[in-house]
């Protein structure tokens, strides 16, 4: 499903370069609920966004379902990226001029989904994320929970088989990161890939596999066995 | 030092007008270290905004140091703002131009700081948040936690009597979290009053009062006893 090898990312800016990947190798399975942790800084976004296709390795392979990536062109990634993939981003990325629905409502917009069903699945997406009456809200008359569920909402509607999370639960309460927990469990009974950074020990405890990155590496990568 | 009598805050949007403060009544003594609670969308960034004058409330009255502040005109507010209050917003607000040096900088230019010992304060801060190695990069070459950390060396570089953090530990993990906290601590030993939004319960727990909102209410207030 996933398979990355001696994957490295590195950043230059201005005079330094800052070396935010140091090689990770790992495998990871269709159907696999996955944590990935670590300090502030150690890489993880760096490697979720390696994993979305939303950038690119300095070295290294990514295999995403048998296909190496870095043979794909910029169309195929982009449209791979669409139908496998449900990104929710650490910074949530909504687009600030549109409505909770019409957030919700583009990534089945570039799958080409007809407007009335495209309209129907982002209510009901935003309807299981607690926001049903705040689907003609843009995201600056939202709270800061509340726009990282219409991200949450936006990256499950196209029913991707991987779900990859940034922190879904950073601005929110106990009780509404537990709903959303719920969903992203759901979700991984009906058979969807999850991987989710998180900080919070509550919310990695839904995974069965713990990735811990340290200064860029992979320090640990532990079947979690209290499940 | 901080006095509200029947708060209220109405958000109107198009055609629907949102109630997210519902008449809050409460004091808070210089000193006071104050933990504020709740669930997504209950109302406590709307009241920080409040509290922290970056937005003006629907009806009700606010008395900052004694001074009601519905008298005071723009420029008065500004300078209050600058000079007593420091604000970490829930989605860090930094500016994308500026490198994580001169966003921190930012607050004792408008105080009129000279130069030499603003960029010196600022240098500080940052290397008290853990950042002396990332002083040049601007907000999107950084990682969330880092961003976050920018935001709160930006929040104390002015020796402010009054800290509004919201959501200051959402992005970090839990040893990035506890030495924020380490200092806020230090800064509340000095006489500084905190006010910080949280939904994570250790991190509650340094504060001495709770403050939880429901739905636009103030619920609950209560000494925490266990300190
Ligand atoms: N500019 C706005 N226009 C319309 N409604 C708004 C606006 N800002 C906030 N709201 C609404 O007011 C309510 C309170 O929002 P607020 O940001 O204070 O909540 P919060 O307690 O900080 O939530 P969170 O924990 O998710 O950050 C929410 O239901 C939100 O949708
Ligand atoms: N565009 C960039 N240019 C330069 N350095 C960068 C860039 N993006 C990230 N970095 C650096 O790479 C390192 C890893 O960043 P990354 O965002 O992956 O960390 P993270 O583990 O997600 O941290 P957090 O928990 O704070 O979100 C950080 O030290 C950061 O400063
Ligand atoms: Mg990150
Ligand atoms: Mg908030």
């Amino acid at each position: 499903m996933i398979k990355v090898s001696n994957l490295r990312k590195v950043y230059s800016t201005g005079s330094v370069a800052v070396e935010a990947l140091k090689g990770v190798t790992l495998t990871m399975h269709k159907g696999e609920f996955v944590a990935v942790m670590g300090p502030s800084g150690s890489g993880k976004s760096t490697f979720m966004n390696l994993l979305g296709l939303l950038d690119t390795p300095t070295s290294g392979n990514y295999w995403l379902e048998e296909r190496e990536v870095s043979s794909l062109n910029k169309n195929e990634l982009a449209s791979l990226r669409n139908q496998k993939l449900g990104f929710v981003f650490q910074a949530f990325n909504l687009i600030p001029a549109l409505t909770a629905l019409k957030n919700v409502e583009l990534p089945m917009l570039y799958a080409g989904v007809k407007p009335q069903e495209r309209r129907q699945r982002a209510l009901l997406a935003l309807e299981k994320v607690g926001l049903g009456e705040r689907l003609q809200h843009r995201p600056n008359e939202l709270s800061g929970g509340q726009n990282q569920r219409v991200a949450i909402a936006r990256a499950i509607v196209n029913r991707p088989s991987v779900i990859m999370a940034d922190e879904p639960t950073g601005a929110l309460d106990t009780k509404t990161g537990e709903e959303i927990m719920e969903i992203f469990e759901e979700l991984h009974r009906e058979g969807t890939t999850i991987v989710l950074v998180t900080h919070e020990p509550d919310i990695a405890k839904h995974a069965k596999r713990i990735l811990r990155f340290k200064d860029g590496l992979l320090i640990r990568d532990e079947e979690v066995t209290n499940r």
